[in-house]
């Protein structure tokens, strides 16, 4: 059967939102010596079924969407991170030692729907 | 909330958020490792996060251990040329049971460097605390010495490979006595050049840094390095 095309503007359509966490808003400056935040991003948007596949989506998005369509009861594809990206951080710990990590998964690089 | 915040922070490796009372200057290598990591993500180009390339280990936690020691004052000076006596203590509490230790480098700042007003050579000497001590009121006893380099002076900063003794420390961390530091004064009587060595030692006093930087690795966070066939 024929599955109906859902009226939506581009605009809401799963795709990477700009996002900048400043660490003072979380009280970390306090022991974050540098960077002062970073531009973390984050994924949201629909994942209508007829552009699940140009939606940078995985194979599994696309058959759970098939499956949203035949049933709705189980849930559509959502809009996530599908490329991360690391940071940097150097801060100081409590025994006055100073830190430099680097933390996996930090930034959105692209989003798409799984 | 709070507690969002303390699963995220165990995820980042820490218990809780650090309090700390004043900020440390952040060492030279720290910021030049940093902001070539910082250039590289900008412009897109991906490297091995579990390999400090200018350090030459793998690891991926760089941690400047400040020396938490003190100067010793003896009453019997062992040698006639000697300068000063400190003890050096590094808590390495900080490390991990998971992490494994790559580098441990100690860094002895003896003061800036100039091609001006050039001292005296000097002996630095490094021996284990092989026994305890009564923080602040019983002298360390050195053990066994397992340093001794002549350098001239003023010289800047001195490094010492430190990762066999630190890997001891970190696995058995009751045997961290710290080290004795010893610092001589060498005589030069072909220079011609008549040195104050009370001066010099008073200007090594205040001018004497020590830390200790330690990579480690933790093997849940780098995968290990696959050999090219």
């Amino acid at each position: 059967a024929a599955i109906p095309v859902p009226k939506l503007s581009c605009k809401n359509l799963c795709h990477r939102h700009q996002l900048f966490i400043n660490f003072r808003d979380l009280g970390w400056h306090k022991w974050i010596i540098a960077p002062k935040g970073f531009m973390a991003n984050y994924c949201h948007g629909e994942c209508p079924f007829s552009l699940t596949i140009s939606l940078n989506s995985s194979n599994y998005a696309f058959m759970q969407a098939l499956m949203h369509a035949v049933d709705p009861e189980i849930p559509q594809a959502v809009c996530i991170p599908t490329k991360l990206s690391p940071i940097s951080m150097l801060y100081q710990d409590n025994n006055d030692n100073v830190i430099l990590r680097h933390y996996e998964d930090m930034v959105v690089d692209e989003c798409g729907c799984g | 909330v709070q507690f969002q915040e303390y699963v995220f922070l165990q995820f980042l490796g820490l218990d809780k958020a650090p309090s700390p009372q004043k900020f440390q200057p952040v060492p030279y290598i720290l910021k030049k490792i940093f902001q070539d990591r910082e250039a590289a993500a900008t412009t897109g180009v991906s490297r091995d996060l579990c390999y400090v390339k200018e350090l030459g280990v793998r690891g991926n936690v760089l941690r400047f251990l400040p020396d938490q020691g003190f100067f010793l004052y003896p009453k019997k000076i062992s040698q006639a040329s000697s300068c000063l006596q400190k003890l050096l203590y590094f808590n390495l509490s900080a490390i991990k049971e998971r992490e494994q230790l790559t580098l441990a480098q100690l860094g002895l700042d003896l003061g800036p460097n100039s091609y001006y007003n050039l001292g005296p050579e000097l002996e630095l000497a490094l021996f284990l605390v092989q026994e305890p001590h009564v923080w602040g009121q019983t002298t360390p006893k050195p053990g066994k010495m397992f340093v001794l380099r002549s350098v001239p002076w003023p010289q800047g900063a001195v490094h010492f490979n430190l990762l066999d003794v630190a890997k001891d420390w970190n696995d058995n961390p009751r045997k961290n006595f710290g080290l004795f530091l010893e610092i001589l004064v060498k005589e030069d009587r072909d220079s011609g050049v008549n040195f104050q060595p009370e001066d010099t030692c008073a200007r090594l006093r205040c001018s004497l840094h020590a830390s200790l930087l330690v990579v480690t690795l933790n093997p849940d966070q780098c995968h290990p390095s696959r050999k090219r066939r």
